[in-house]
């Protein structure tokens, strides 16, 4: 259960990331 | 045809694997557009924090669990979401230096890609946990065949609902049709077999304390069919070791 949400974090926080680095990107086209 | 091998983890990592191929999409079109990237480093901390954590329960996972698959197929997977993870922040450093780094671009595709693969990894390490019910289930099985009597087949009974419980949840997860079909096809023979088994049994017992005629057959009927479901419990082992990644070799 633990390691379910840690992983369930991860994956939140990558998802975070990838975003704003899409995001940023998508801004600037 | 679904990326991940269940359920739980599909729904946790396909939106993320989304975002990255939309990422790695950008990431063409900025090699020849030249587009910027701004400072991540806020966002690459939250996921440093977030596979510190990971890799903390993870280790204390492995310290106390009994399960040897898990011991074993656990610290790799920390090991890839860790490495990942630096390549994380050094494209954040790349990036707050040069925003239109091409190498740092890289860093951020493959560093995002390994922390999917390795949580994947690390996931799937809790697969196993069917598989060594099976592998109880086996050894029962195999004490029982060696026994001349009756007894030792009331643990074979318990373990065998417990198996084809820890099955019928395990086939609902699966996002593979196939794989769920085979599981269910498998669990069905067991279940067929078992009366049969019980059957086969209880002849050879009785034949052979009454010294009876028909030992040596009751014997073959007996090892028989012990040898039919010993087969289809390692069938059943084989499909839920299967991942997506092997479905090429076992085609």
């Amino acid at each position: 259960e633990q390691i379910l949400e840690a992983a369930k974090s991860i994956a939140a926080a990558t998802s975070a990331l990838v975003k704003s680095a899409s995001a940023a990107q998508r801004e600037l086209v | 045809m679904p990326v991940f091998h269940t359920k739980t983890i599909e729904s946790i990592l396909e939106p993320v694997a989304q975002q990255i191929s939309h990422l790695v999409i950008m990431h063409e079109e900025g090699e020849v557009d030249g587009k910027a990237i701004p400072d991540l480093t806020v966002p690459v901390a939250a996921v440093q924090a977030a596979v510190s954590n990971l890799v903390r329960v993870g280790k204390e996972t492995v310290q106390t669990t009994e399960d040897q698959v898990m011991k074993r197929d656990m610290p790799p997977a920390f090991i890839k979401v860790e490495n990942s993870c630096s390549k994380l922040v050094q494209a954040a450093q790349m990036l707050k230096a040069d925003p239109y780094s091409v190498p740092a671009r890289d860093y951020l595709i493959d560093g995002s890609r390994g922390i999917l693969s390795g949580t994947s990894d690390l996931l799937l390490t809790f697969d196993e946990a069917e598989v060594q019910t099976c592998l109880c289930v086996q050894g029962q099985l195999h004490f029982l065949e060696q026994a001349n009597e009756f007894s030792p087949f009331f643990s074979l009974s318990s373990g065998m609902t417990k198996m084809s419980k820890m099955i019928e949840e395990r086939q609902q997860e699966l996002t593979h049709q196939e794989h769920r079909q085979m599981l269910i096809s498998s669990m069905n023979t067991v279940k067929e077999l078992l009366p049969v088994l019980i059957s086969a049994i209880k002849i050879f017992v009785t034949t052979k304390s009454s010294h009876g005629a028909g030992v040596e057959e009751a014997e073959r009927n007996r090892r028989f069919t012990f040898e039919k479901m010993s087969a289809e419990i390692n069938e059943i082992i084989r499909v839920l070791q299967l991942t997506t990644w092997d479905e090429d070799a076992w085609a």
